[in-house]
């Protein structure tokens, strides 16, 4: 879940 | 990072230094919308909550501590430095129409029922939507200084490059990220007007003009 929705993005 | 979302956050940067540029070089904040300043603080702040306990990267940090801080300055330049040059009085857009809305949708679609993924989530539904006031303005005055319209064209280029990035980053790291992608298309979707009129005329030499 958090490596795909870490939110890495601005 | 891939050259979409990188250029694409360079342009959201370049809008932003263009905006403060117009408001510098005019002393005027006419034609701008304060109302989607406003907006735009609680996107920056609800979203980037993530600074006080995750670290992505150097560049990561450095845009948002960015985007906040800019934010907020452009709000000290409309309501203290150039207010007088402000005129609520055409800025009228319901913004409890868009704020209720994003609430109730970031309650219902989010990733995982914590205060910061409800908020990132309600600031990725605000941000879509969050031009609408400028955008309502430019509509009410039927036209726009050139530079505004170069700062709304820096923002759309921006929306705009994050769908080739999500499409690379589908392909080469099988990452989707379903609110932002349905956020993010309904957000490019409301800059095609702009987009055509600043094409045809704007880039054209001509004036931004709205037929009347």
């Amino acid at each position: 879940h958090e490596e795909v929705h870490g939110h890495d993005e601005l | 990072m891939n050259i979409f979302r990188f250029f694409g956050d360079i342009s959201h940067l370049a809008s932003i230094f263009i905006l403060i540029h117009k408001i510098h070089t005019s002393r005027s904040c006419r034609g701008i919308s304060f109302k989607t300043q406003v907006l735009y603080v609680a996107v920056f702040v609800t979203r980037y909550l993530d600074l006080l306990y995750s670290w992505v990267s150097l560049y990561n940090f450095v845009m948002k501590v960015f985007f906040i801080a800019s934010s907020c300055y452009i709000l000290y330049l409309m309501k203290v430095r150039f207010r007088p040059t402000n005129d609520p009085s055409i800025d009228t857009f319901r913004v409890e129409y868009l704020v209720g809305p994003c609430a109730v949708l970031a309650l219902i679609f989010n990733y995982g029922y914590a205060v910061t993924e409800v908020l990132w989530s309600f600031s990725i539904f605000l941000e879509s939507v969050a031009i609408l006031p400028q955008l309502f303005m430019l509509q009410r005055t039927g036209e726009a200084e050139t530079i505004t319209t170069h700062y709304l064209a820096a923002l759309g280029a921006y929306r705009t490059l994050y769908i080739p990035n999500w499409i690379y980053r589908y392909f080469s790291e099988g990452y989707v990220d379903p609110i932002a992608v349905t956020a993010g298309l309904v957000q490019t979707g409301l800059y095609l007007d702009f987009f055509y009129v600043y094409f045809t005329k704007v880039l054209q030499g001509q004036k931004f003009e709205l037929p009347a």
